[in-house]
C-alpha cells in the first residue's frame, strides 16, 4: 500500500493513502475520503507544517486551546494513532473516523469504546479506571461531588455492568452493558459523517481544485 | 437527579474530549 505511491500523489506526506484504498476499507466512498483529505490537511498543519496530526495540534481543533489536555481527548489521539509513533496519518485519521461513521457497524463502535475507556489497555475496565474517568469528567465540568457520592456512582455501575463479579468489565459484560443501555455509545456515532461532502461542500471544491492540477 | 442512579458511563460521555464534532467546526 505505503509504496505504490502514483505520480499523482507524489508529493503527498508520509502516511497518505490513495483515497480510493481507503474508500474501499472504510464506510466512506472516495469523494468523502477526498473530502476528509482536506480536512486533514488544515488540522495537520495548524501548528506545525508537516502534514500529520500532532497531540497539540488535536487538542487545537477539539478546545481551540492547544495546551488544553484531557484524559478522553488523550484516549482518542492514543487510539488514533494507530502506529503508536505520536502523530495521527491520514489513513489512521479516515479508518479511526470510520468507527465514527452512522453506517459504522455497531460491533466495531463498541469496541472502540471498549478500547477507549480500557485506560491502561489490560483487555478490562476496572474499577479505578471507572473512578478515575469519573474524577476526570468532575474536574472538566468543573462539578464536585463528594468521594461517598463519587463511589456510589462507580459502585452502582459497577454492580449492573460486572455481572461476573470479578470487579473488572470484561468485553463480553460490556457488549452485553451497551445492548441494555444503548445511549452508551450514542457518543460514537456522528451524523456528520453520513455525507460529508454535502456538509462541507468547501471541501469538495478543494479537492476537485487538487484532482484537476 | 439522584446522583446515585446516574450511570458513570452515561456521565463521562458526556465529555468535551469525546466530541469529535469539533474536529469539523471551522
Amino acid at each position: 500500500m505505503g509504496c505504490k505511491y502514483s505520480k499523482k500523489v507524489i508529493n503527498k506526506v508520509p502516511g497518505y493513502e490513495e483515497p480510493i484504498v481507503l474508500a474501499s476499507q472504510t464506510p466512506f466512498n472516495v469523494s468523502e475520503v477526498e473530502a476528509l483529505y482536506e480536512l486533514y490537511k488544515k488540522l495537520s498543519n495548524s501548528i506545525i507544517a508537516d502534514g500529520l496530526i500532532h497531540r497539540e495540534e488535536f487538542q487545537l481543533a477539539l478546545f481551540r486551546n492547544k495546551n488544553k489536555r484531557n484524559l478522553f481527548a488523550d484516549r482518542i489521539f492514543d487510539l488514533f494513532d494507530i502506529k503508536k509513533n505520536g502523530v495521527i496519518e491520514f489513513g489512521e485519521f479516515v479508518r479511526s473516523l470510520g468507527v465514527f461513521h452512522p453506517d459504522a457497524s455497531m460491533e466495531d463502535k463498541i469496541k472502540f469504546a471498549f478500547r477507549l475507556y480500557d485506560l491502561r489497555q489490560t483487555g478490562y475496565i476496572e474499577r479505578e479506571e471507572l473512578k478515575e474517568m469519573v474524577l476526570a469528567l468532575l474536574h472538566e465540568s468543573d462539578l464536585v461531588l463528594s468521594v461517598d457520592i463519587v463511589e456510589s456512582i462507580v459502585d452502582k455501575t459497577f454492580s449492573d455492568a460486572d455481572t461476573k463479579g470479578d470487579g473488572r468489565i470484561d468485553q463480553d459484560e460490556w457488549k452485553a452493558f451497551v445492548s441494555k443501555h444503548p445511549s452508551l455509545i450514542k457518543n460514537m456515532t456522528l451524523p456528520y459523517l453520513k455525507d460529508i461532502t454535502l456538509a462541507f461542500p468547501s471541501f469538495v471544491v478543494n479537492s476537485e481544485v487538487d484532482d484537476a492540477d | 437527579v439522584e446522583p446515585v442512579t446516574m450511570n458513570a458511563f452515561e456521565l463521562i460521555s458526556t465529555s468535551q474530549g469525546l466530541n469529535l464534532r469539533s474536529l469539523f467546526e471551522k
